[in-house]
């Protein structure tokens, strides 16, 4: 583990009578690897890793009789810092109906997160949600997430005619919504790439015609370098309002959580822990950044 | 600043800072960057160019020679696996009618027997495709649709029958002996047919995609990878470290959501691609 990494370091330093910065380069070398190692970006490591260094060269480890636990401290400390404060969920409020945008890459869960949150707000919150297929390309998207709705009880539209546009489909669902009393409406998009024109275009459609309140980059957390990237543009395209990471029941060390954080500011509001729509938890910084240190 | 420059510490984090970017993943990064640089304490890397091409070369020595979809006469069985999301189902959408161009005979087998529309999302595009596809209800067992599939394969003298397995995490246990499961049906109810295990990876994937390929190897044997979304600006970097140390011969690469979006891998193009 990282700690028992450092720890070896400092022991082999015991001897010196005194801590130099090179010998801080040593041990910041050591987290820089780990920090790697979880897929936290390139850059992101590297100014995360000054803000550790300044820290590192202070008293509290440069005269500590245990400067390995020290520094571990200060990197954990950062870490769970950056990684923002603990989620209250999705927090629905009025006017209804409340509107949330599912957004993301191709594969990265979506679809099974509209449906684990729909079951949320309605077995925790007593809420009464609509999910809206708008993902009209996928083979079978529609029936997947009405196999959802009809597993969690929740209410759907979806495309029947097979010529609804997204945004149409959304605006029939808002009306619908706002007729008969849905106070929270869950909108599942397609995948998409942040780079394709169009698919980013639509969605800035969608935001632009029906304001939603919150609008939610789906993250997988096995994704690597680009995670930056992703989220910047679609940061900067949509203005999301959170993250939600899946798949965090896997083994990967989840490193984006850190890179998506630095580079929007914007909340990490929930977390994927499985394929069952129970599987959906709040975002606790401290057992990701544990994880991410490895 | 390409071409015969100086290499200097600027020039070298450059191209530290590609390599890592491209997910190549650490040890890979680290071991190539301890090379560079002794290679230009030496003198024997003395510009950008110079660099770029030992790179390059090494990847390329790493990659190997590029390898086609091994197909043998009778009935050949490719069983696609991997986790989550990461493309099985579109690429047999893709493998099948790329096949069926070529003149095989070719049947599906929509075992994704779990996940919500699992089964319907392979029998819309087998229907899309004009392709045979054998299915049950969701919910069965996926042993029992890939035995029926067999017995369909073998009586209607089909080439290549492409089976499609729900997603799953390498971390579950039972998930893993499900697929080991089916591989042995495959096994004992088509001895004489040729098998290829092809695991699908995301190139959106960071350094996990390594312990996937490692996990499903071992597991499953894993006979040929497929790197799907290299559409997307990932690089898809982990593929060189993945091919190092498992010696797995990448396939196909998938490169967008449509039935043609597959091309055959070909590594000087994917190296290529790394440095741009
Ligand atoms: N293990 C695990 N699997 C998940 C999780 N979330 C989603 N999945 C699985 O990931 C796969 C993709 O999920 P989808 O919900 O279809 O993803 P999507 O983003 O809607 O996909 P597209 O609409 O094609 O972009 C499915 O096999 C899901 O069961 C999670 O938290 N853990
Ligand atoms: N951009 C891009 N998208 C792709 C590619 N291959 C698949 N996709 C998309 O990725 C998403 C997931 O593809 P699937 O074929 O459902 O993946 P899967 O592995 O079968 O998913 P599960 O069965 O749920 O595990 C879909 O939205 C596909 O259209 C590709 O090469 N490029
Ligand atoms: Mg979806
Ligand atoms: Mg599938």
């Amino acid at each position: 583990s990282l700690s028992q990494k450092l720890q070896r370091i400092f022991d082999k330093l015991k001897r010196k009578a005194k801590l130099t910065e090179k010998d801080i380069d040593l041990v910041l070398k050591e987290i820089r690897v780990a920090l790697l190692e979880a897929d936290v970006n390139y850059k992101v490591v590297r100014v995360f890793i000054s803000r550790v260094k300044e820290k590192a060269l202070g008293k509290e480890v440069m005269e500590s009789f245990t400067p390995a636990q020290q520094i571990i401290k200060i990197v954990r400390d950062e870490l769970v810092y950056l990684l923002g404060e603990t989620s209250k969920g999705i927090i629905i409020k009025e006017p209804y109906p409340f509107l949330i945008l599912m957004v993301g890459l191709q594969g990265s869960g979506k679809t099974t997160t509209c449906g684990k949150l729909a079951n949320f707000l309605k077995k925790e919150k007593g809420k009464r949600p609509l999910l809206v297929g708008l993902d009209v390309k996928r083979p079978a998207a529609s029936r997947q997430l009405a196999i959802i709705a009809e597993k969690i009880g929740v209410s759907y539209v979806i495309d029947e005619s097979g010529n609804a546009t997204p945004v149409e489909l959304l605006g029939k669902a808002l009306k619908k919504a706002e007729k008969e009393g849905y106070d929270v409406v869950i909108g599942d998009t397609a995948g998409r790439l942040q780079i394709d024109e169009d698919m980013m275009s639509e969605l800035e459609e969608m935001e632009r015609k029906y304001k939603p309140r919150e609008i939610l980059l789906v993250i997988d957390a096995m994704i690597g370098q680009e995670a930056v990237n992703v989220a910047k543009t679609f940061n900067e395209r949509l203005g999301i309002t959170g993250f939600i990471l899946t798949k965090m029941d896997g083994d990967a060390r989840g490193g984006a959580a850190l890179s998506i954080r630095e580079i929007t500011g914007k909340p990490i509001k929930l977390i994927g822990t499985g394929e069952k729509l129970e599987d959906l938890e709040f975002f606790y910084p401290d057992r990701i950044a544990s994880r991410i240190l490895g | 600043f390409r071409g015969k420059t100086e290499l200097g510490e600027e020039e070298i984090e450059e191209i530290e800072e590609i390599l890592f970017q491209s997910d190549l993943g650490t040890q890979m990064v680290i071991s190539i960057m301890d090379k560079v640089r002794d290679g230009v304490k030496k003198g024997e890397i003395k510009t950008y160019e110079d660099l770029e091409k030992l790179v390059k070369e090494d990847f390329l020595r790493i990659l190997g020679e590029k390898k086609t979809l091994e197909l043998k006469d009778g009935l050949n069985v490719i069983l696609v696996i991997g986790v989550n999301g990461t493309g099985k189902t579109t690429f047999i959408a893709k493998l099948s009618k790329r096949l069926k161009k070529q003149g095989k005979k070719v049947l599906i087998a929509a075992a994704d027997t779990f996940r919500a529309a699992g089964v319907k999302q392979m029998v819309v595009w087998a229907e899309r495709l004009n392709i045979p596809v054998v299915a049950q209800q969701e919910g069965a067992d996926p042993s029992s649709v890939v035995f029926d599939a067999i017995s369909s394969a073998k009586a209607r003298g089909i080439d290549v029958l492409i089976v499609d397995t729900a997603g799953r995490l390498h971390t579950k246990k039972n998930l893993m002996e499900e697929l080991k499961k089916i591989k042995r049906v495959i096994m004992k109810n088509a001895p004489s047919a040729h098998l290829e295990v092809l695991l699908t990876l995301d190139a959106t994937t960071g350094q996990n995609a390594l312990i996937q390929a490692k996990n499903f190897h071992e597991n499953l044997g894993v006979t040929g990878l497929v790197i799907n979304k290299l559409d997307s600006t990932s690089r898809g970097g982990h593929i060189i470290t993945i091919k190092n140390e498992l010696n797995i011969p990448i396939i196909f690469i998938g490169t967008g959501e449509t039935e043609d979006d597959l091309e055959e891998f070909n590594p000087e193009k994917f190296v290529e691609e790394l440095f741009k």
